[in-house]
């Protein structure tokens, strides 16, 4: 779609001169239309384009492609650039447990997620354990209890009204055993909930995790910023998690989130069942967002 | 955006970003910025105040005949099927609207029709009792129709005003899961013929473009009757139900504002566009 259309823009361009402010301003509309439809941030579509008008700008159009394709791929690029590096590992060094916190609005898909990611864990060797730290949602607890069965992996629950003690005794009872993988899956919460956020933080600042993943729902428009930027500022997350993407949403998200906290997507969840974890791949995420 | 600003592109373009930046997508954006660039040809100035007044006049206009109740005055129970994708808020909002209904002495049946995630069943039972209602479960069920079935006759038999409906979230975009919707609206009308009275489509408040995706695949399979946009009390406006209502003429029926009981609210225009300069 895309692509057609800034082949049509710059079919009369091959071979003769530059790339000008003209004949980029049009296809640079086609482009931004395309990210917000695809549900990149205004602001965050709004640099992109900068960026590519900059770097387009005085490229001269070389004869073996058309301008077109330039253009399509200076886009294309700078949007691989953007989006970060594929396999960023996670931080599971330094003295056992490793611990992971994972993070995230109401229905985003954290549970499924922790339980997936603890069995990759234990398939890769590791001796994962999940901790049910939603002591809110109703049966939350269950539903850890339920898919860490099926991942044959051990769920530490605690009947607590405090989350962050549950949290500790987690932790005692990791360091009294043999598991090495700690991985906390918290209630969904508003970044606007102070008094939940804050329940993160004070869990951050005495455990003290390797990890801080936030898991976002892979359709998620235009306030994907603004909680991205809450929890970063509050727990300074070491990686982002983007769920459903086995559905049809184009994943602009992605961008926006990537840019406004810099920190490396490691995860792309594209399913429900346990087997539906994968690396992110920047140069496939490129394609679904352009369309 | 300033007191009495000529319009100027400077203006233009920060009201785009607030437009877009509320999710209500290109069609919608587009229409209001034609409406407002008109508007300034009248009078010269525009403030915060004209814009605002603006958008109430033209939403109020799309909205006006929208039929926001359900239709609970008949002599058989009226079945309400609650649909979409996955962590939209269908069951919380089923326990909602259980609570609002039997408050108003209705007398409500819940239906745990979401045979597939771990602990759905258990999670709509807890709402069901904090609402004081009645729910059909069977914690063996492996696929919904029979339960529905169940719980449908159940429901005739006790006399209930409002039967509920829970289904299990799914993406429109997964061929086999609509096809088990279709099953199951199939289902519900062996039992009573003009039934789903109601097909309420939960939407994510949060999501973005997908939701006209969405609104629109669910249609095709269950024709979708109301939405219920959630989570709209973080900082995401939930702009693309103006963008459905625009293009595919579904009514907003009601807005969750919370994770508690009481956190729905029935829907109005005038809600939409506080909520968007709040
Ligand atoms: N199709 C699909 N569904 C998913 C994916 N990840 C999670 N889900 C589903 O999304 C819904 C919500 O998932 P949960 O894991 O309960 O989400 P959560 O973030 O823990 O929710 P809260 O704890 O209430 O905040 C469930 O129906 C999951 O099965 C995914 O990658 N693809
Ligand atoms: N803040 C807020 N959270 C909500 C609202 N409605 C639902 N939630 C939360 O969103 C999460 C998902 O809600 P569910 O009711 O499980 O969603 P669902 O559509 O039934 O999910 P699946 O059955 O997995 O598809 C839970 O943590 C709810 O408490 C709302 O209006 N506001
Ligand atoms: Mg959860
Ligand atoms: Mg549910």
């Amino acid at each position: 779609q895309l692509r057609d259309n800034l082949q049509t823009i710059f079919k009369n361009l091959r071979g003769q001169g530059k790339i000008t402010e003209q004949n980029i301003a049009l296809a640079l509309r086609d482009v931004r239309r395309t990210l917000l439809e695809a549900d990149v941030n205004y602001g965050v579509a709004r640099s992109f384009i900068d960026a590519v008008k900059e770097k387009a700008l005085g490229e001269k159009v070389l004869l073996s492609i058309t301008p077109g394709q330039q253009v399509i791929k200076i886009i294309h690029d700078e949007m691989v650039r953007l989006l970060g590096d594929t396999q960023v590992p996670l931080k599971l060094d330094g003295l056992p447990p490793a611990m992971i916190m994972v993070v995230g609005l109401q229905g985003s898909g954290k549970t499924t997620f922790a339980a997936k990611l603890a069995k990759q864990l234990k398939a890769s060797g590791k001796r994962p354990m999940l901790v049910a730290a939603d002591i809110y949602r109703p049966a939350a607890i269950e539903q850890l209890q339920i898919l860490g069965e099926h991942s044959s992996v051990p769920v530490y629950r605690e009947q607590n009204r405090d989350v962050l003690r549950i949290c500790r005794n987690a932790l005692a009872q990791a360091r009294n055993s043999d598991v090495n993988v700690l991985i906390f899956d918290t209630a969904g919460r508003l970044h606007v909930d102070d008094a939940m956020m804050e329940e993160l933080s004070a869990i951050h600042r005495e455990l003290k995790p390797r990890e801080v993943l936030f898991v976002a729902d892979g359709m998620i428009g235009q306030d994907a910023v603004n909680a991205a930027k809450a929890f970063n500022a509050r727990l300074d997350v070491t990686g982002i998690v983007l769920t459903k993407m086995d559905g049809d949403a184009r994943g602009g998200a992605a961008l926006s989130i990537r840019s406004v906290t810099g920190k490396p997507i490691k995860y792309i969840s594209a399913g429900e069942s346990t087997e539906d974890l994968e690396a992110f791949h920047p140069e496939r995420f490129a394609n679904r967002i352009l369309g | 955006f300033g007191l009495g600003m000529k319009i100027d592109s400077g203006l233009l373009e920060r009201i785009e970003a607030f437009l877009y930046e509320s999710d209500l997508g290109t069609a919608v954006t587009e229409l209001i910025l034609d409406e407002i660039e008109k508007e300034s040809r009248k009078k010269l100035l525009l403030n915060e105040a004209d814009i605002r007044e603006l958008m109430l006049r033209l939403f109020g206009e799309m909205f006006k005949d929208d039929e926001l109740s359900i239709p609970l005055e008949q002599n058989q129970p009226c079945v309400v099927l609650v649909v979409g994708v996955n962590g939209a808020g269908k069951t919380t909002t089923i326990g909602k609207l259980a609570s609002h209904y039997s408050a108003s002495g209705k007398k409500v049946l819940i239906i745990a029709a979401d045979t597939y995630r771990a602990a759905a069943i258990e999670q709509l039972d807890i709402w069901a009792q904090r609402a004081g209602v009645e729910i059909i479960k069977n914690l063996e069920a492996k696929n919904p129709s029979g339960i529905v079935y169940d719980g449908i006759q159940a429901g005739i038999s006790r006399n209930a005003d409002l039967i509920l409906i829970d289904t299990a979230g799914r993406l429109h975009n997964k061929a086999h899961l609509m096809q088990e919707l279709d099953k199951i609206r199939r289902v519900i009308a062996k039992v009573i013929p003009d039934a789903p009275h109601e097909t309420l489509l939960v939407l994510d408040g949060s999501i973005g473009q997908n939701s006209l995706v969405q609104a629109r695949e669910f249609s095709k399979v269950t024709p979708v009757s109301g939405l219920i946009v959630t989570k709209l009390d973080g900082t995401a406006k939930g702009g693309s139900m103006i963008a459905i209502r625009k293009e595919l003429h579904i009514p907003v029926k009601f807005i969750g504002l919370g994770e508690k009981l009481g956190d729905l609210l029935p829907f109005s225009p005038a809600m939409f566009v506080n909520a968007l300069f709040g």
